[in-house]
């Protein structure tokens, strides 16, 4: 699932700090 | 001791909440009963007032950072609509230019293009938000990102009721009032997308509940067990339960006159699925009819097979 999801994946691994949407 | 714990677990994501979501309830209906001074919002109730209303947009510039190069790719094919954005000033509601020259079908679509880059980003916030509850971040990744993909949408629209009222919704992070009467005048289908959210949202606001009560809410939203495709039920439904208590004692003495409460706060977990699954099926129906749209790429992750 998280293969088809890479971006909520990287939201929940990466630190709080503020990514590009 | 165990009141105490629920308490505390309480306290722990009312803080989380006020660090992650900008706009609280409280400052949203001080804004909305014009307890905020002179510092009122921009009303838009038709086009002029629309074009008007630029100069009071102050949106969020994000940095590209980590994400540029993932979602530069996965929107390559997309017409680069995130890419389109990024390295340029935002202009009104995330959009480049209002003019009258450009044709009227495209202002529905620009002015949905700038609500998903807003809507992205409420993503990302609810995605703090749940990592800071206890034991989320413990979770099977696979079924961390399963309740975010069902939870994110209804969570989103839980927190668009306090900006609501009867007559309109706050926007951009509350400097603009629109009305509820302009959202209606847009062509179909956009003219049908909010009109179940003020539904809701005005029958969900007589419950009066505050942030800390929200908070817990949200909480409990995220952490649904019947979610489809879970992998491990029993450890998400555990840390719901212990939420559920939170929540019921936090009601308990929060609104101490108001009977069932927690038991009508349930409830409204029904129609938001139904919410959702209706909402959802628009946007559909919009990359079907819409030949210029674009869904934002993690908008796109999240609805797909979503209902």
């Amino acid at each position: 699932l998280k293969e088809k999801h890479k971006i909520l994946h990287q939201l929940l691994q990466n630190s709080t700090s503020p990514v590009d949407l | 001791p165990e009141a105490a714990d629920l308490r505390a677990l309480a306290r722990h994501l009312y803080e989380a909440y006020l660090k992650y979501f900008p706009l609280t309830k409280a400052k949203a209906r001080a804004i909305l009963s014009g307890k905020t001074g002179d510092n009122m919002p921009f009303v838009i109730h038709d086009m002029k007032s629309l074009m008007e209303g630029e100069q009071f947009i102050n949106c969020k510039q994000v940095p590209i950072q980590e994400l540029q190069h993932q979602t530069s790719t996965l929107t390559a094919g997309l017409g680069g609509f995130a890419g389109a954005h990024s390295g340029s000033e935002y202009g009104f509601l995330g959009m480049s230019s209002i003019s009258g020259e450009e044709p009227p079908d495209t202002l529905e679509l620009r002015f949905f293009h700038s609500c998903q880059s807003r809507s992205a980003e409420a993503v990302r916030e609810v995605t703090e938000f749940a990592k800071s509850i206890p034991g989320f971040s413990d979770l099977d990744l696979n079924d961390q990102v399963t309740l975010l993909k069902y939870g994110v949408i209804e969570v989103l629209i839980i927190m668009m009721s306090p900006l609501m009222n009867k007559d309109g919704t706050l926007i951009s992070y509350g400097q603009i009032f629109m009305t509820r009467e302009f959202l209606k005048s847009l062509r179909k289908p956009f003219s049908q997308m909010m009109e179940p959210k003020f539904e809701f949202s005005v029958k969900f606001n007589t419950l009066e509940l505050d942030d800390s009560d929200m908070a817990l809410f949200l909480a409990v939203i995220i952490l649904s067990g019947d979610r489809p495709g879970l992998l491990n039920v029993k450890p998400i439904e555990q840390l719901q339960e212990t939420v559920l208590h939170s929540l019921e004692l936090q009601l308990k003495l929060n609104h101490p006159v108001s009977l069932q409460l927690f038991a009508k706060l349930l409830q409204k977990m029904t129609d938001l699925r139904q919410i959702v699954t209706d909402h959802v099926h628009l946007i559909q129906l919009l990359k079907k009819t819409e030949v210029d749209m674009c869904l934002h790429p993690l908008l796109q992750e999240i609805m797909k097979d979503l209902y």
